[in-house]
């Protein structure tokens, strides 16, 4: 951080610059060249995912933090190299070989009030499982070590058809569009500067690379996908999670839906009871 | 203490030695990676490097550098390079050749193609322990990621997700396009 870029006179209360509206959520950020906010070397972005909405997997050139202001929902990150520990048992015959059903890295569940932290270069999704919008705020350390970039803060989707949340001139096309009046989707097909990251490559690449069709290949590009970088979910999220899992199950058995704070409960009372159960007051083995 | 720190420290460990390869398909091609796990001073410079070797029409998946620069140098052969930046768009899509330099920067995609006489390189990163995140492979992102995700992601069937995270295994491997010209290892 150089000092010179602190040298301002007045400091301001700043309400977001960006916005930007997709399927299922709305996309608000701070311009991160205001001085403020280069002084402090960090960009700023508001996300609201609508309930059912699916945030599409990217990861950024900064460490961020992230504060859920409303809401609750699941976090799914990956880290390179750590196992999918969260398994689907096989559903074939009985002593068949058969491949799990689905497994994937461990998720989290967070709600209002927590902090969650995601490494720079580390993918990470969020869907809203709850019956209201989920809020975050979300802090971007431009100028951390773990940035060797430019300060600009940066996300690379790895689907969809995304829009820059960054983009200064992002907000120029939308002021420029509501003055306009036209439709925001005919825009977004006409500028073309912002797509997911296999865009980029040739076709034949991810082809070969993933060992799938063109039609595959073309739809992980994100062609023809206008969604944006919130999409609504067909149905529900169907994920291998303990949490899920056992509302369905409870579902299955006639129960009505749980709260999330009856969960909690629940899960509380449930722990305490393995506990009283244990002779030595410890969990068996 | 400098005299104990740094005066007999090791300075050098190989990485041209095919047998000393850390990522190996005899198909494709092979890579040895020196960091400060196993030559401790690049923990005081902060720099790592990378030897690669894709025979011809081998292909090294899409992946990016999770915390650290490339900047390649090519020691011998041809290949098709693409990098791609967060806008999605390839800002070098081009081949390079011997002697020419080619800096990926932190957190692009890219992937790597050999053409004719195969391709090798040193990759040298800005971090002594730097990272890398394949786009595909067994330990891809793809692969770590809910079928549903994928799914709803990218618009797919169940079966073609299935086939996205499980159709390859590989970090590096031969174009199916011209299979016929596989050279041995």
């Amino acid at each position: 951080r150089r000092q010179n870029e602190c040298q301002f006179d007045n400091l301001q209360a700043l309400e977001p610059d960006t916005r930007i509206q997709a399927e299922a959520g709305l996309i608000e950020s701070w311009n991160p060249d205001h001085e403020q906010f280069q002084c402090a070397g960090v960009a700023v972005v508001r996300r609201t995912i609508e309930p059912n909405g699916l945030h599409l997997p990217s990861y950024t050139n900064a460490p961020q933090l992230i504060y859920i202001v409303r809401g609750r929902g699941i976090l799914g990150t990956v880290f390179p190299g750590c196992a999918e520990t969260f398994e689907e048992s096989q559903r074939g015959a009985q002593g068949r070989r058969s491949r799990p059903e689905d497994r994937h890295q461990k998720l989290r569940h967070f709600r209002e009030g927590d902090i969650v932290a995601i490494p720079a270069g580390v993918a990470y999704w969020t869907y809203n499982n709850g019956d209201q919008q989920l809020v975050s705020v979300t802090l971007l350390d431009t100028s951390n070590v773990e940035n060797q970039l430019d300060q600009n803060p940066r996300r690379f989707y790895l689907a969809g058809n995304p829009e820059d949340e960054f983009d200064p001139e992002q907000q120029q096309h939308q002021q420029y569009q509501e003055q306009q009046g036209r439709d925001r989707s005919r825009r977004q097909r006409s500028s073309g500067n912002k797509h997911n990251i296999f865009r980029g490559l040739n076709t034949r690449f991810i082809e070969e690379a993933f060992n799938v069709d063109s039609e595959t290949a073309r739809r992980i590009q994100g062609q023809n996908d206008n969604r944006n970088n919130i999409i609504k979910v067909k149905g529900r999220l169907d994920l291998v999670s303990p949490l899920i899992r056992s509302s369905q199950e409870r579902q299955r058995e006639g129960e009505r839906e749980e709260t999330w704070e009856e969960e909690r409960e629940r899960e509380q009372q449930e722990r305490e009871r393995d506990w009283r159960r244990s002779p030595r007051g410890d969990y068996n083995n | 203490g400098l005299k104990e720190t740094f005066c007999a420290m090791r300075l050098k460990e190989n990485i041209g030695d095919p047998s000393r390869a850390d990522i190996f398909t005899p198909q494709a091609g092979r890579i040895s990676t020196v960091n400060s796990f196993n030559l401790p001073i690049l923990r005081h410079l902060r720099l790592s490097a990378e030897r690669g070797v894709l025979y011809n029409n081998g292909i090294y998946t899409p992946h990016w550098n999770m915390n650290a620069h490339s900047v390649l140098y090519v020691l011998r052969g041809q290949a098709r390079i693409q990098v791609v930046d967060h806008f999605g768009q390839a800002f070098f899509d081009g081949e390079v050749r011997q002697g020419q330099v080619l800096t990926v920067p932190q957190h692009h995609a890219v992937v790597k193609q050999a053409i004719s006489e195969g391709f090798e390189w040193v990759s040298f990163k800005t971090n002594d322990n730097a990272w890398v995140s394949p786009l595909a492979g067994r330990t891809s992102v793809i692969r770590a990621l809910p079928e549903a995700v994928l799914m709803n992601a990218f618009q797919i069937s169940r079966d073609q997700a299935q086939k996205l995270k499980y159709n390859r295994e590989e970090t590096f491997l031969l174009s199916s396009s011209r299979s016929s010209q596989r050279r041995a290892a």
